[in-house]
């Protein structure tokens, strides 16, 4: 018996939102820890992990793990059939392994929906994703990140991100000209939110895809900020945490030297 | 022009 019941069900809407550009289908692996997903996108560029724990749930039951294979254009399809203030509970049974239900409760209770969606036999790849002491870390406002990606992407395909320990640049060239635009870590801010920290070890400077950049940035309704993990010659880290439950990460592949 | 690196390169299959 799987039951996982989430009050803020509109959490599960900005989640399809943030994986929609990336993955048409991913396994949900449930456990007593909590829900989680790891699957790269059909390129194998960059990878999406989310991780939502038991205890930021309403309810939580997992008696055994289970891997749900799920179609999430469909997932979506009757996710939208909620609304933003009902509360959605997540259910599996173990005498029908092949199906997972989704019951909508409106907040007075007066109306309850439920919906039974097939599961998908997925043969999916896990990655082990090393732990990793970056270089540099980086937070900043999610939309301003959103900001400067869009923006980036009017002017080139790449965006080279150079951080020191004054500033993130992030600079794009392409057939109309260039771009550079450079934040300053945060002198005094009265809001953490607003804030830009930079912790670095050694000055970084990496290049990216702004289509990945873009994708990633459907995730900006989920955190204010996001977090920007950086090392030489590794995958970039973004993540946006998901209050008291977990975190939604990206991992892009760098683009290297010829 | 720079290549896009795939992801897997960096993190093993379990």
């Amino acid at each position: 018996m799987f039951e996982a019941r989430l009050v803020q069900g509109s959490l599960l809407k900005k989640i399809l939102e943030a994986t929609k550009d990336l993955l048409t289908e991913a396994t949900f692996d449930c456990s007593s820890t909590g829900m989680s997903l790891q699957a790269m996108d059909s390129s194998h560029v960059s990878l999406v992990s989310l991780m939502l724990r038991s205890d930021g749930f309403d309810a939580y039951r997992c008696d055994r793990n289970l891997s749900m294979g799920i179609n999430l254009t469909s997932m979506t399809k009757i996710i939208k059939c909620s609304s933003n203030d009902d509360v959605v509970t997540i259910k599996a049974d173990d005498n029908n392994p092949d199906t997972v239900t989704f019951m909508f409760e409106s907040p007075n209770q007066e109306k309850v929906s439920d919906f039974e969606m097939k599961l998908m036999d997925l043969d999916t790849e896990h990655l082990g994703i090393p732990e990793t002491d970056y270089s540099v870390v980086v937070k900043m406002p999610a939309q301003e990140f959103q900001r400067v990606c869009r923006d980036m992407s009017q002017i080139g395909e790449s965006v080279t991100i150079c951080c020191t320990k004054d500033g993130i640049r992030f600079s794009a060239s392409g057939d109309l000209g260039t771009g550079n635009i450079k934040i300053a870590q945060s002198a005094n801010v009265d809001k953490e939110e607003e804030a830009v920290v930079i912790e670095m070890q050694e000055a970084v400077t990496l290049t990216f895809a702004l289509r990945y950049l873009n994708f990633f940035t459907r995730a900006t309704s989920l955190s204010g900020q996001v977090s920007l993990s950086m090392s030489p010659e590794v995958p970039l880290v973004v993540e946006y945490k998901i209050a008291d439950m977990g975190y939604m990460r990206y991992y892009l592949a760098p683009k290297i030297e010829d | 022009m720079p290549k896009q690196a795939n992801i897997s390169h960096y993190f093993k299959v379990r």
